[in-house]
């Protein structure tokens, strides 16, 4: 997109074309563009590169977690749920997280909670191995509520302070995986401890993220949201309704299939990106 | 659903029989929101809003008394000419058939391989599947898994690399005299040149009758640089739509479809290895206008 000085409809039109192809969505689309011309008939960008920048500024505006909002790992021993649709990148994940917050002075033990997949606890064995984490596994076809139990247990009698669960991808729209994974959640309350869920969005998802993103949210509560894959070419725009709807903030992004590509999240980076 | 909107639109204008190009500008408007938020591509819209735009203002809507019904009508019968027929599984001149998976990571590819498998076993083949993934931890493991619990044979070679293996899984299938085999490749980005030219390397040296790119029904406007440059680099014989089963509107079928060319074969409806269909294209067309 280059500087215009002017401000003319083909901008405009650029503009809304920039965010569409982001997958940013019609509707918040529309919204943050009639802001703007709102703005720009009150006299605000004087040229394209403001006017650029303005956009800019909201949409980086959108995605600022609220304040007062509790940190993703208090001190205490906390557990989280890694969930999501299938094939998004949950285990990876889930690994990365484990590694990036073991070294950053973490006790973490992992807990590989997909019993249903062919070779999901493998997965995830193998993972835990490379980087030289403690994982609770079970039997395929095991109840994944037992192995959270089980991680608790372990996490308390051992003490590791937070615990990573990786979890089967499951469609929004099964009512028993869903009704599943709120049990999950249940064993997790009751045991007292820190209960986080962290939602995974895959970058190349298009307007169904916001369907997912609320399915969760209401089943058992989000409280960040990973993006993975955002080394391809998808600009994971969806992002934009979904944390304006939860109310919940990106915390990390998946930038490709090795355990150390993992970043934490920039907005500011995220959205100039949109406009590279 | 489309059909009420455009109602209102029309409705609003209240002067059937009498319509002018511009209500059918307001009403095409509506069609264009209803693909965008269904994940079409937006260039594929606009130039389907052409061909749909210069059927629109003939006399068929413009003095029709039921113009909602016509609009309709026509989006539906674009739409479906776009999506094709359901393409047919092609054969090799002589056996083995070979069918290689392609496509985004956790896109399906390896679920498909053990579906296609077992669809082709209950129509009295012979398949092989192929573990052509060393890199993704427990790949191979994935495949034999699935490959047991269906009794259908895996070619797992730890350590060969993918091209020479998919050859050497051909050549053990000729000589066992098996019907298909099966190349579940590993996931990669259409933009890593070194993974690109693995697949095409694979291509090269086994002919594949088939080249399915494994695409997931959710994915949005991306899904046109993905089908373009898998086409370029390798070359794609037909589509394959997994997780229909969930509620996206699968938009991205529709722009794959109108960039490449080539058919959609196959869709997967779920995890079980039975979750595997024929494409149908009204059911597509429905699902895609909400
Ligand atoms: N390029 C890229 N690939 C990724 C990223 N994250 C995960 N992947 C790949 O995506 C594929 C799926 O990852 P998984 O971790 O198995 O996904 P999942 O959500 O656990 O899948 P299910 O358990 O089957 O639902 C694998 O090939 C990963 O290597 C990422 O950030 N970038
Ligand atoms: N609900 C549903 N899930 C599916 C379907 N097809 C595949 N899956 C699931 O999607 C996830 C990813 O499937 P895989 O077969 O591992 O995907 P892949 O393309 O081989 O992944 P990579 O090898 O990492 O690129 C798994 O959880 C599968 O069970 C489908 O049609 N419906
Ligand atoms: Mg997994
Ligand atoms: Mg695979």
């Amino acid at each position: 997109l280059l500087p215009r000085s002017e401000i003319t409809d083909d901008l405009w039109g650029e503009l809304e074309e920039t965010l569409i192809a982001a997958d940013v969505g019609v509707d918040t689309t529309e919204r943050l563009l009639e802001r703007l011309r709102a703005r720009h008939a009150a006299g605000e960008f004087g040229t394209g590169k403001e006017l650029s920048r303005g956009l800019q500024e909201e949409l980086a505006g959108l995605l600022r977690p609220p304040d007062g909002r509790e940190p993703l790992l208090p001190s205490d021993l906390t557990v989280v749920l890694t969930v999501g649709v299938n094939g998004v990148g949950k285990t990876t994940t889930v690994a990365k997280l484990g590694h990036h917050w073991s070294r950053s002075g973490r006790r973490v033990l992992l807990a590989a909670g997909d019993t249903f997949r062919a070779a999901g606890t493998e997965q995830l064995a193998i993972w835990a191995d490379r980087v030289g984490l403690p994982c609770v596994a079970a039997q395929r076809g095991g109840d994944p509520g037992a192995i959270v139990f089980d991680a608790i247990a372990a996490a308390r009698a051992r003490g590791f302070d937070v615990v990573v669960v990786d979890t089967a991808g499951r469609l929004h729209t099964k009512t028993n995986l869903m009704e599943e994974l709120r049990k999950i959640r249940r064993i997790v309350d009751r045991q007292g401890v820190v209960g986080r869920v962290i939602l995974v969005l895959d970058a190349a998802t298009g307007q169904n993220a916001v369907v997912q993103a609320r399915s969760f949210a209401s089943a058992i509560g989000t409280d960040a949201i990973v993006v993975t894959k955002l080394d391809g070419t998808a600009r994971g725009g969806m992002v934009f309704s979904v944390v304006r709807e939860l109310g919940a903030p990106v915390c990390f992004v998946g930038t490709g299939e090795k355990v150390g590509d993992l970043a934490e999240f920039d907005s500011e980076a995220f959205v100039a990106a949109l406009f590279a | 659903a489309l059909s009420d909107k455009l109602q209102r639109v029309f409705d609003q204008l209240g002067r059937k029989g009498k319509l002018n190009e511009q209500d059918v500008d307001r009403a095409l408007r509506e069609v264009r929101l209803a693909l965008l938020e269904a994940d079409v591509n937006f260039r594929v819209v606009r130039s389907f809003l052409d061909k749909v735009r210069g059927r629109a203002v003939g006399v068929e809507v413009l003095q029709s008394l039921t113009p909602t019904q016509q609009v309709v009508k026509i989006v539906h019968e674009e739409l479906m000419a776009l999506l094709g027929e359901a393409g047919r599984l092609a054969t090799a001149p002589s056996p083995p058939t070979a069918i290689m998976l392609l496509g985004l990571q956790g896109s399906g590819k390896t679920t498909t391989a053990a579906k296609l498998a077992l669809h082709l076993r209950k129509q009295g083949q012979r398949p092989l599947l192929v573990a052509a993934d060393p890199y993704r931890p427990a790949a191979v493991t994935q495949l034999e898994m699935l490959g047991r619990q269906l009794d259908i044979p895996v070619f797992a070679r730890p350590g060969v690399a993918p091209a020479a293996l998919c050859r050497d899984a051909v050549a053990e299938a000729r000589s066992a005299g098996q019907t298909h085999v099966i190349f579940d490749t590993a996931g990669r980005l259409h933009i890593d040149e070194q993974l690109m030219a693995e697949v095409a390397e694979i291509r090269q040296r086994t002919n594949p009758s088939e080249i399915l790119l494994v695409a997931d029904a959710m994915t949005g406007q991306d899904a046109v640089k993905v089908a373009e440059e898998f086409q370029q680099r390798v070359g794609i014989t037909g589509l394959v739509l997994t997780k229909l089963d969930g509620d996206a509107r699968g938009g991205a079928a529709l722009s794959m479809r109108d960039v490449t060319g080539v058919p959609i074969k196959l869709i997967g409806v779920g995890e079980r290895p039975d979750a595997l269909e024929l494409f149908h294209p009204d059911r597509l067309t429905s699902r895609i206008l909400g």
